[in-house]
C-alpha cells in the first residue's frame, strides 16, 4: 500500500477493497468462525426445544450468571477467571423418565458431550433437587427427609445400582438442596460415557408410625413445578488430552 | 489508542458490534445479546512505529535504537490489539445443558504500531 501510494482494502492481509455490505459479511462470518472454535464447537447448536424459562432462571441465578432484566434480557454478571485457561460452568437439567417398577423414584439422566482431543477435569459438581417442605401438623417431631442417591447401571432393573449418598434434610421449608457428586462425574468423565443416570429416593420419616414412608417430598416426575426442575451444576476445566499429546508428537 | 473514522489512514481501532439476533444466534445464546468483534487497520508509519506507550515491548524498543541511531531496517510495523478483554458467554450447547465461560482475550480494546 504504502509503495503504491494508495490506500488498498486492507493493509496486512492484502483483500483488496470492498464495497460495504459484503465486507460486512464477511466479518460476520468470520466472528462467527472465531465464537465458535474459542467455544470449541464444530457448528452452532441445533436447539430445538429449550428450557422453561423459569427452570432456566432459577439455573442462572444458581451460576451466578447475573440477573434477568425485566424485559426478560439477562444482565451477565462479568466474573473474570484469573487463571488464563477456560474453565466452563455447566447446568445440565435432568431428563425425566418414570420408572416402570412401583414406588421407585423417576430416574434422572444427564447428557454430556465431550469434545474429542480434550480431557476434562471436574472442579466440582453437585446436584440440586427441591423438597417441599413436609405438610405434617407441626405438633409432631420435626419432619426429615432422608435422601438417597444412586448410580444407576444400564437397564431398568433397580438391581445394578450404586449408593452414592445418603442426606438427611429437615423439610421446615420448601427449599433447593445439593448433593455434592464430584468424584462420580470425574470418573464418568474419564470413562468417556454420553448418558450418566441417577435414581433419587425421598422418603419421609418422623411423621408417620415407625419409620412409615408417608410422602415424597422431592419435587420429582412430570408432576412438578418445571421451576423446580432438578439440575445439575458442575465447573470444569479442559485439558489436553495426553493421548492427544502424544499424537500431536 | 485511536478511534478509526470513516477515512482510514493511521493505526486505529474499527468498532463493529454484531447483534446476536441480527444473525440468529440468540437462540442458543442466552447472554451476551451482542459481540465487540472490533478490530485494527491502517497504516504504521516509521514515525509511529515501536512508538513507546503505544505497542511498548521489548521489539519496539530494539526497534527505536535502530531508528534513533538511523539504522534503516526492512523491518516493517503492523497495527495490532495491544489490549484486549474476554467474553462472558451463557449459552445453551445442547438440549438441555447451558454452559457459561469467560472466552479469553475476545474483545480488542486498544490498537498500536508493533
Amino acid at each position: 500500500a504504502t509503495t503504491t501510494g494508495t490506500t488498498s482494502g486492507c493493509a496486512s492481509c492484502g483483500i483488496p477493497p470492498m464495497e460495504k455490505d459484503s465486507e460486512q459479511r464477511l466479518l460476520v462470518e468470520i466472528a462467527k468462525q472465531q465464537i465458535l472454535n474459542k467455544l470449541h464447537l464444530k457448528e452452532r447448536p441445533n436447539i430445538t426445544s429449550t428450557v422453561p424459562s423459569a427452570a432456566l432462571i432459577t439455573a442462572l441465578r444458581k451460576l451466578h450468571a447475573g440477573r434477568v432484566r425485566p424485559d426478560g434480557t439477562i444482565e451477565l454478571e462479568m466474573k473474570i477467571n484469573d487463571t488464563k485457561d477456560q474453565g466452563y460452568e455447566i447446568v445440565s437439567f435432568a431428563e425425566m423418565d418414570e420408572m416402570d417398577t412401583t414406588g421407585a423414584q423417576p430416574r434422572l439422566t444427564f447428557q454430556f458431550l465431550q469434545e474429542q482431543g480434550h480431557s476434562i477435569q471436574v472442579l466440582q459438581s453437585a446436584l440440586w433437587l427441591y423438597v417441599r417442605s413436609s405438610d405434617a401438623p407441626n405438633s409432631g417431631p420435626r419432619p426429615t427427609v432422608t435422601a438417597h442417591i444412586y448410580l444407576s447401571g444400564p437397564g431398568e432393573s433397580c438391581s445394578n445400582r450404586t449408593l452414592l449418598l445418603e442426606k438427611i434434610l429437615d423439610v421446615q421449608k420448601s427449599n433447593w438442596y445439593t448433593f455434592p457428586i464430584t468424584r462420580t462425574l470425574q470418573a464418568f468423565m474419564d470413562g468417556g460415557q454420553r448418558l450418566l443416570q441417577l435414581e433419587v429416593t425421598c422418603a419421609e420419616t418422623g411423621v408417620a408410625g415407625e419409620n412409615g414412608v408417608s410422602q415424597n417430598l422431592c419435587e420429582l416426575g412430570k408432576t412438578m413445578d418445571m421451576a423446580h426442575q432438578p439440575f445439575m451444576v458442575v465447573q470444569v476445566r479442559l485439558r489436553e488430552d495426553p493421548k492427544h499429546i502424544l499424537q500431536k508428537r | 489508542s485511536l478511534q478509526c473514522g470513516d477515512d482510514v489512514t493511521v493505526c486505529c481501532k474499527k468498532d463493529f458490534y454484531v447483534k446476536f439476533k441480527d444473525i440468529q444466534w440468540q437462540d442458543w445464546i442466552i447472554a451476551p445479546e451482542g459481540y465487540h468483534m472490533n478490530y485494527c487497520m491502517g497504516q504504521c508509519p516509521q514515525a509511529l512505529a515501536g512508538s513507546p506507550g503505544i505497542a511498548s515491548s521489548f521489539h519496539a524498543t530494539v526497534f527505536s535504537q535502530l531508528k534513533a541511531n538511523g539504522i534503516n531496517t526492512a523491518v516493517s510495523s503492523c497495527c495490532v490489539p495491544i489490549q484486549r478483554r474476554p467474553l462472558s458467554m451463557v449459552y445453551f450447547n445442547s438440549q438441555h445443558s447451558i454452559v457459561k465461560t469467560d472466552v479469553p482475550d475476545m474483545i480488542v480494546e486498544s490498537c498500536g504500531c508493533t
